[in-house]
């Protein structure tokens, strides 16, 4: 199983709306897909149409050992979902003194049914939650805006990486970074992805997810963009996305 | 001293560029203003033109006491900065186990010297730098994307306010809930926007500060607005909003 941790600490980067998406792409593309929601806010959880605040079991009782992580899982149209809550928001400190902290999500992802991609959403920060995603994952994809400040967090994002691929998962590669909210018209969104394209080459999808409100939208009503205005930019480019990260396996 | 808080643990919601353009700003209108730089992205710093990397007494240092937090500030053209830099990634582990560990900040605020508005800068998170600013503050002032996901986010913003404002900071008031990057031909920012004012009343500032690509631009050049581009609608908003943070002591 492909694990895809989506993830960039510089918060609204796009890492729910890029989860939530080629997670609906891959399905689309005959691909059988898990949806994990590491993230607090419960966004991706929430973007299914799934409420949160009503939620039995969560991505909290599967870490924590509450409850077998099998028994988390909801399914949603084509797609199974470990859902978050705010529960998770105490995760950091309840286990910070955990043996094996940074373990808890691959053990508990050992105990799912076998999927063809695992697709991990993660909280806005480097912290216990992210670093779980981080050893469970084989690999991950950055989404990023195309602005100054978001540039800035990159290289201590790939410092981390970095550190996690020596310490706790050998295996972790980088599949590609992705520009979201692009609007090629700004000179500003032009400067920054080529400058992503200078400093990581390959590393850089092709595809940039152009500014589409559609995306905004879709979350609104439940729906990945596919189900919500499959004639949409959005669509498009996502799935431009989900065939570019099929092919770099 | 008004100590203002900017936060929401939405990420991309405009905090940091709230901060600047609001100390800025109100130092235009006369005002002496502190800003403390509380993510550990160091986005405020950089975003002042100071390369985090190269500190050396950060607000890390005045929060765990090792240093005197008058050591830490800088200063940088009319305002005063206690600068973040990555260490500060560490403070939420390294001060959880410390006694009063949500009063640090405030101990530390009252070693500095008198301004009239202090703002402090926070990460996308509700965890320990974040309650360190909540019970340093006299009052928040919340920066919002009118997007659905961030609408989500609100209401647990609002009881965490509340929860501290009960058990650590009876004083806390919540001045007010701005737009960020807010653009009137939409229809999803103009319904998200009219549904703050609908819930939110009074604490819904008139001023939206609208999408424009100089504010996005400025912390590149280590500017804010007003001094990077003085006739652009980032310029005007956020001086107008300035204006009603003035009188809504
Ligand atoms: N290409 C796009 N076009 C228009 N809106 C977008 C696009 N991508 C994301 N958005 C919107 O931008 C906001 C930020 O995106 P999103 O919430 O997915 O980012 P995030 O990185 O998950 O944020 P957080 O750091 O809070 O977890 C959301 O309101 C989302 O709907
Ligand atoms: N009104 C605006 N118009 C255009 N761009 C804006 C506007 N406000 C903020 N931005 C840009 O949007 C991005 C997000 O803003 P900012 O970094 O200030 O949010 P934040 O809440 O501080 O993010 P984080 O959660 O990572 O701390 C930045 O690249 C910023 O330059
Ligand atoms: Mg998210
Ligand atoms: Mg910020």
């Amino acid at each position: 199983m492909r694990i895809i941790a989506v993830l960039n600490q510089k918060g609204g980067a796009g890492k729910t709306t890029t989860a939530l998406n080629v997670g609906a792409g891959l399905a689309r593309l005959g691909r059988s897909v898990l949806l994990a929601d590491l993230d607090p806010q419960a966004h991706l959880t929430c973007a299914l149409g799934v409420p949160a605040h009503s939620l039995g079991l969560t991505v909290h009782d599967a870490l924590t050992g509450a409850t077998r992580p099998a028994a988390c899982l909801l399914q949603v149209r084509d797609l199974l979902l470990l859902p978050a809550s705010l529960v998770l928001s105490g995760a950091e400190l309840d286990l910070a003194a955990a043996p094996g902290r940074e373990f808890l999500l691959r053990k508990a992802l050992e105990d799912l049914p076998g999927r063809d991609v695992a697709i991990l959403d993660c909280p806005p920060s480097l912290g216990l939650l992210t670093l779980n995603a981080l050893t469970a994952a084989s690999e991950i994809v950055v989404p990023l805006q195309a602005e100054f400040l978001a540039l800035q967090s990159l290289s201590t994002l790939l410092e981390t990486v970095d550190a996690v691929r020596r310490r706790l998962n050998p295996g972790l590669a980088v599949t590609g970074i992705v520009c979201t909210r692009f609007n090629r018209r700004l000179r500003l969104n032009r400067e920054v992805a080529g400058k992503i394209r200078s400093y990581f080459g390959d590393l850089a999808f092709e595809t940039h997810i152009r500014e589409n409100v559609a995306l905004a939208e879709s979350p609104g009503f439940g729906q990945d963009i596919f189900t919500y205005r499959p004639g949409s930019s959005g669509a498009r480019d996502y799935l431009a996305l989900c065939r570019e990260i099929d092919r770099r396996q």
